[in-house]
């Protein structure tokens, strides 16, 4: 552990921040600025508790600006210098701002031989871990290591970093599974199919209590089966001939019986193999459930005699394993508790798009059998296809779908010729990495695409988007930065997806009807 | 008797001091002089100054010699956060405008 926590750190996790509307940088672009900003802030979000929200002002949590020389603080910077930027410590006023030097010569997407160039996402990423309470780190290769090293491009937060900010904000939330210390499917070898997909088969492992509340001596495994069970499966044998056979030696006995068999049993309530009793003693076994191997009448002796083995009989019960349904795909979403990738009216049926499936729903709900995945309705989009970022039906009735910087365009499910393309053939950006949304709207009848703080508005005539573009997303007032889909449903409004909730968009007003987000499953999926 | 002409200090020391004062290894205070006669105070100076040069050194990852070698001088011209890498009460001025 060589992190340093410097002590103050936010009271709360869900924090926001700005780019500096007085200092802005002079050389580079602002958007993409702001792309680096997040993609920074995002380096410590998947590491914590922690989440960062971009607004318009300098009120936020972490305000970003880009300075020369003296800049109101008694940290001057030195001009291209050795000084790049510096962070304040979390606190009110000018706690947890970020102050880069406007000097420097900054990269948006350094390459290699940028000598002299530094990379903004590398600076940005140290500076941010000051604005959460870290101070430097003396371990070569740490983020926090006071000295610039540039960054790799599939860049991943060193665990000297993590454990620091872990220490501060605590990990980020788990899935419910990996919260019970005691309970863990165990993933049997996923046994591959003919097709691409992987089913794993989950055995459910029976819980025991750790520290069973009434335990004297916890960490004990407790002798009752953790499941209760089930309604008795013949007259009559006892009620728990449907437990799962769990004697792995003799699979088909039920429990072990003697001490060879299971070095650590003692068989202390079983009578004494060299003892030679003359009476056959009724067998009382020291559990309820601890019965012998065989089904035997609560009443039948065993003869005790050592040299007479037990009665060599096939049990009378079907030895019965639970085997569990296989699970779905670890990537096949829940239809009632997800986000989408994107969303369409296609031919007037709703079509949600998340990972590699999608869901229709036409005017009887949702079709069944659904979610399926993507490429089984248009076959020739990437075999290796992961997920899809946004859609929309054109209106000359192409399918359009957003991939990336790819663009592929289809006639129904026939992918026309010359597709993909690059989404530059648009008039977008060539640095912009992928769009969040895509529809046409319906208070003029124009599309409008979305990424991250921007949008454009696109003329299908010309093939292009229009020249004063892009425009900051607060246009759409209520809505904020990097939603996850946008349409336009059957009664002309336009709705905006993000997280698991969505937004109706009031056109006149130009700004969400309702400030509150409505759930989504509840709403499309009729959950 | 005139006091013993203080040393001068070469200019790669006064920017070498200047560098370790800035990222917290040296601090500022002017060591009382009272009742210390000038040699001890040139002596702490000088411990001080070591010290802090071990210290970077050793932050930095570099050999640890104690005195102001090609690896300290390369070290002290990399591109670096302007944070100190010693903090004391770096952020008393935490009032934004």
């Amino acid at each position: 552990k060589r992190f340093a926590v410097q002590g103050e750190k936010w009271k709360h996790t869900n924090l926001t921040w700005s780019l500096s509307q007085s200092r802005r940088p002079s050389q580079i672009d602002p958007h993409g600025t702001r792309a680096v900003l997040a993609r920074a802030l995002d380096v410590w979000q998947q590491a914590s508790r922690l989440t960062f929200t971009e607004i318009n002002s300098d009120d936020a949590d972490i305000v970003v600006s880009f300075s020369k020389r003296y800049h109101d603080d008694p940290y001057p910077f030195d001009g291209r210098g050795s000084i790049l930027a510096h962070a304040f410590f979390p606190g009110s006023g000018r706690g947890g701002d970020a102050h880069f030097d406007d000097d420097e010569l900054w990269l948006l997407h350094p390459n290699d031989d940028d000598e002299e160039g530094t990379s903004l996402f590398a600076v940005a990423a140290h500076e941010f871990g000051h604005s959460l309470g870290l101070s430097h780190s003396s371990v070569k290769g740490a983020l926090m290591y006071p000295w610039y090293q540039g960054i790799q491009p599939n860049f991943v937060l060193p665990d000297d970093d993590r454990n620091g900010i872990q220490q501060m904000y605590g990990p980020k939330y788990k899935r419910t599974w990996e919260k019970i210390p005691y309970y863990r499917p165990v993933q049997t070898q996923p046994t591959t199919t003919t097709t691409t997909t992987t089913t794993t088969t989950t055995t459910r492992q029976p819980y025991i209590h750790q520290h069973h509340p009434g335990r004297h001596r916890p960490n004990t495994p407790s002798r009752y089966p953790a499941y209760y069970p089930e309604k008795p499966s013949h007259p009559d044998w006892p009620h728990y001939s449907n437990y799962p056979n769990r004697n792995p030696t003799y699979p088909d006995r039920r429990y072990y019986t003697t001490t060879e068999e299971h070095p650590r049993r003692t068989n202390h309530h079983y009578p004494r193999r060299t003892e030679t009793t003359t009476h056959a003693t009724t067998y009382r076994p020291r559990f309820p459930h601890a019965q012998p191997e065989y089904p035997t009448h609560p009443r039948q002796n065993y003869p005790t005699d050592p040299g007479q083995d037990y009665p060599k009989r096939k049990p009378y019960y079907p030895v019965k394993t639970t085997t569990m349904k296989p699970t779905p795909p670890p990537d096949k979403p829940d239809t009632c508790d997800t986000t989408y990738d994107a969303v369409t009216l296609i031919r007037g049926e709703l079509y949600i798009f998340k990972n590699r499936y999608h869901w229709r729903i036409g005017a009887n709900g949702r079709y069944p059998g659904y979610p399926i995945e993507i490429t089984r309705m248009w076959a020739e989009l990437p075999k290796n296809l992961t997920h899809v970022d946004a859609v929309y039906e054109r209106p000359d009735r192409k399918i359009a779908f957003f991939i990336g910087k790819q663009l592929y365009l289809f006639d129904s499910q026939y992918l026309l010729p010359g597709y993909p393309k690059n989404i530059v053939h648009l008039g977008l950006p060539a640095n912009l990495e992928k769009l969040d949304g895509a529809t046409v709207w319906g208070h003029n009848g124009k599309t409008y695409f979305y990424s991250g703080t921007m949008y454009w508005k696109f003329d299908e005539e010309v093939g292009h988007v229009e020249l004063d573009y892009p425009r900051d997303m607060s246009t759409w007032r209520g809505v904020g930065y990097n939603i996850d889909s946008v349409f336009q449903w059957k009664d002309g409004k336009t709705y905006f997806f993000k997280g698991k909730g969505f937004w109706k968009f009031d056109d006149l007003n130009m700004r969400v009807q309702h400030d509150r987000q409505l759930p989504s499953a509840q709403f499309w999926m009729s959950c | 008797a005139p006091a013993p002409s203080r040393p001068t200090r070469s200019t790669s020391e006064k920017s070498a001091r200047s560098y370790l004062e800035m990222f917290g290894y040296l601090t500022k205070e002017k060591p009382e002089v009272g009742n210390l006669l000038m040699e001890d105070v040139e002596q702490s100076y000088e411990d001080d100054f070591r010290i802090a040069i071990k210290t970077l050194q050793e932050f930095g990852g570099i050999p640890v010699t104690g005195v102001i070698d090609h690896a300290t001088k390369e070290l002290m011209k990399k591109k670096r956060c302007g944070r100190p890498d010693r903090e004391p009460g770096y952020d008393k001025n935490n009032r934004r405008r």
